[in-house]
């Protein structure tokens, strides 16, 4: 599903330049369920906004099912995104005005979901994370681990074929992780591709591979005991 | 140093209420090391924001050194704010035009601190925290735990007598959150009173105190085994 050769993101801040991704290159097959680990700054949000076609590498190449997303026009890739992707970014990115249910609704505009039937699929997603209460709060009248579970919600809603979901439990209570995390491993069992970034080892423990960065490339790369 | 009595915060939604503190009284003295846990959604951050002073109570009162928070006018409620307490938002809340070393400066231009050597202590602080060498970020330049340790830099800046923490590592990996938690530890040696709302229990281990939180009350307020 997901190919990647000699990934380098670089950043030129003033004469110095930061090397947020150094040389990544992993494989990723459908139905895998992958952790990344690693060091504050050591490149794994990098690298999963490259996964998530949201931001180019500076050089190298990312395949999607084959298709090389750098190549894709703007116009072709968010199309592309929309319908594949889920995203649950580290720092959530609701937007302010609207409501968690709309929150979630909104990336089922283009997709696969029909018109009448997105609210009710918004509303139960939110009630899969334990939200059905709170489907009115907008983000600042919701708690911390609310909002990442309104983000997950909306990672979810749109039916995709792969998530990436950058610390998705960071926010959360330990029951309230685990919970998110058993949603995870039966999306996984029907099919679902998932990459997550976790600083935890018990979250990392569920996935069945564990890659860990480190200074922008990947140190070690280890099947977890099932 | 801290006294709450009784304190309630509500919201209305609508024809419902959200009772987000139903009753809490809590004392803190000066020198303690109080951890607080619970479930999302259960009142922490919302108690956070009443201790400091950052959001009001429905009813009920707080006390800081004998001082009726409540009752202070804005502009002294300010000044006593910023000269007393350091606080550590759940979502950062860096200033995203201003760079890490300016975001670290800002609270001091009131306090304790002579101008001159503002930018210098700034320095340090972001030095402490292993950020030396991205002092001239802005928040979008720097990675979720890199922001999380600019916040954590802000709120020591100016020699508060009271840490506020709202899951001050939820961000980091397990090393950085060690090194934060030594920091925190050395600065409550001397005198730093810290109360910080954290989901992890390895975190909470560090605190000599305990107190757990459920839909708005206080069920458990333990010492912990020294
Ligand atoms: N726009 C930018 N300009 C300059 N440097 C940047 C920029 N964005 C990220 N960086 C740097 O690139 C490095 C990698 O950042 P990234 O966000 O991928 O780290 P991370 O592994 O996700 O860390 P964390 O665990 O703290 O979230 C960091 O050292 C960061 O300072
Ligand atoms: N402005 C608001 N309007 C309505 N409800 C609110 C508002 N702010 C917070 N709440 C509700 O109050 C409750 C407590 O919120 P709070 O942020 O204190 O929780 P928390 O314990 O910090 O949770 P977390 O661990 O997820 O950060 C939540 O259920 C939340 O939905
Ligand atoms: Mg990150
Ligand atoms: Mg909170």
């Amino acid at each position: 599903l997901i190919q990647t050769s000699n990934l380098i993101k670089t950043y030129k801040m003033g004469n110095e330049t930061v090397r947020a991704l150094d040389g990544v290159s992993v494989r990723i097959e459908a139905g895998e369920y992958v952790a990344i680990m690693g060091p504050s700054g050591s490149g794994k949000s990098t690298l999963m906004n490259v996964l998530g076609g949201l931001d180019r590498p500076s050089s190298g190449e990312y395949l999607l099912e084959g298709e090389n997303v750098g190549g894709l026009p703007p116009d072709r890739l968010a199309e592309f995104r929309n319908a594949k992707i889920g995203f649950v970014f580290q720092s959530f990115n609701l937007l302010p005005r609207l409501n968690a249910l709309a929150n979630v609704a909104l990336p089922m505009t283009y997709g696969a979901v029909a018109p009448d039937k997105r609210l009710q699929r918004a509303k139960q997603m939110l009630e899969l994370v334990g939200l059905g209460d709170r489907i009115h709060h907008r983000p600042t009248q919701l708690s911390g681990g609310q909002q990442q579970r309104v983000a997950i919600a909306r990672a979810l809603a749109n039916q995709p074929a792969l998530l990436l979901a950058d610390e998705p439990t960071g926010a959360l209570d330990e029951r309230t992780g685990i919970e998110v995390m058993q949603l995870f491993e039966r999306l996984n069992k029907e099919g679902l591709t998932i990459v997550i970034v976790t600083h935890d080892a018990e979250v990392a423990q569920r996935a069945r591979r564990v890659v860990r960065m480190r200074d922008g490339h990947v140190v070690d790369d280890v099947r977890n005991a099932p």
